[in-house]
């Protein structure tokens, strides 16, 4: 089992990594693998030791090698297909995010229950009606749902999401939402990142 | 010291808080707490322990004092201006993101190298050309600066917002800025989130 933490700074290795690619590096030292990650050379070595011993000390690891290690750790070796439900600001944004592609996860559909949403193009689809998210999941077996919807509706959003069969939710609305056991579920609190800011200034005196 | 993780869940707790103020309630079991906020009773009084002592076993704490404790902790004591650079998809939608608001940060202005987009309104201000930052920062005095801009250009970004006065960063680019000791960063990362949920939904066997 990789813990958490390590597993988010393993996804951002393996972005530094396909930089380096893109630069025509072959090979990279933890020390400079740590640089562009933010962490120090130490924790590189800690988290990739869940992936086995490789690399030569002195030498180095092997840039290619070391991506596909990482990609096939976080399970990135397939497409998978997402949907949003909530097709407003937010929701759109992230249909337009290639930040997703470049990870092999590709924009499935997006839904809304608004009427007048229903039809327009968002991204590279066009706005399904809320009704139809079971037929389409089943249909199509994707694998993650996207809540952009506002806090009130996610938790029932939440719910006809599990009982279509989607196995992996990432809730952007402002509130816990429960799932039931056997289901992955990542809540992003983008109004905690600027209050633990707030707090960082605050204690600086400002 | 309190540490970024329990930074997070208070955050999280004084939202909750905020909700049984609205559904009426005046005191709250750690259980209850814990039970909203998605963590266990022991680690409510655990990271609670870091505001002082309050709350009595089996009595449960005041709401309202205890949202009072949290957002004096966190440095939500005053509003707040921030600015986004790069009013695209995503910067847009945090420009409207009423979030933000609700914890008293206000969106002062946002800024992009587009001169199509100069001019035009997002949220409640208008689109500004780049080259005004550094009056805009200098003559508001503020603290806070989002970058919404392509990875390639953040760094220049950041650069940009610490010359003219920003004493924190919150970055959406996909990529680990360096800024000078002093200055508070935060990055948010997510495509991580899904890779993290790919991981999860690899490692069950999917
Ligand atoms: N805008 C941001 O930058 C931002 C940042 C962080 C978190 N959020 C959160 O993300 C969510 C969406 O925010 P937004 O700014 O995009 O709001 P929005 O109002 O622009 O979009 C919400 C969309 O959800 C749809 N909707 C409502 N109930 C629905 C339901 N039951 N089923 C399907 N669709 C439904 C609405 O029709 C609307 O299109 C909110 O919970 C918000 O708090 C937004
Ligand atoms: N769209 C999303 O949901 C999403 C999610 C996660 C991360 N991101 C990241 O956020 C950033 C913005 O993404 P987006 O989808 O909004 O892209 P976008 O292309 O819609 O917007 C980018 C904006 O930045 C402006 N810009 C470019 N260089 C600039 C500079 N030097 N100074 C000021 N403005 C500049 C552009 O004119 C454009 O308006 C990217 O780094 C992206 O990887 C986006």
């Amino acid at each position: 089992i990789i813990p958490e933490p390590t597993l988010v700074r393993l996804t951002i290795y393996g972005r530094c990594l396909n930089d380096l690619i893109e630069e025509g590096a072959t090979l990279v030292a933890s020390d400079e693998l740590a640089h562009r990650a933010g962490v120090n050379a130490a924790q590189v070595r800690k988290d990739l030791s869940y992936l086995g011993s490789f690399g030569r000390r002195g030498v180095g690891y092997d840039v290619r090698h070391l991506s596909d290690r990482i990609a096939t750790a976080m399970g990135l070796t397939k497409e998978r297909g997402f949907i949003i439900v909530g097709a407003g600001r937010l929701g759109s944004a992230l249909m337009g995010y290639d930040g997703f592609n470049k990870k092999g996860f590709r924009a499935a559909a997006a839904f809304d229950a608004d009427i007048n949403k229903v039809g327009q193009a968002i991204g590279s689809v066009t706005i399904r009606d809320i009704n139809e998210l079971s037929s389409f999941v089943q249909a199509n077996g994707t694998e993650i749902g996207i809540i952009t919807v506002p806090a009130s509706f996610a938790q029932s959003v939440a719910d006809s999401l599990v009982k279509a069969g989607i196995k992996a939710i990432l809730n952007f609305a402002p509130i816990v939402i429960k799932v039931p056991a056997g289901i992955r579920y990542r809540q992003v609190e983008l109004s905690s990142e600027m209050e633990v800011l707030a707090h960082y200034l605050n204690s600086q005196g400002d």
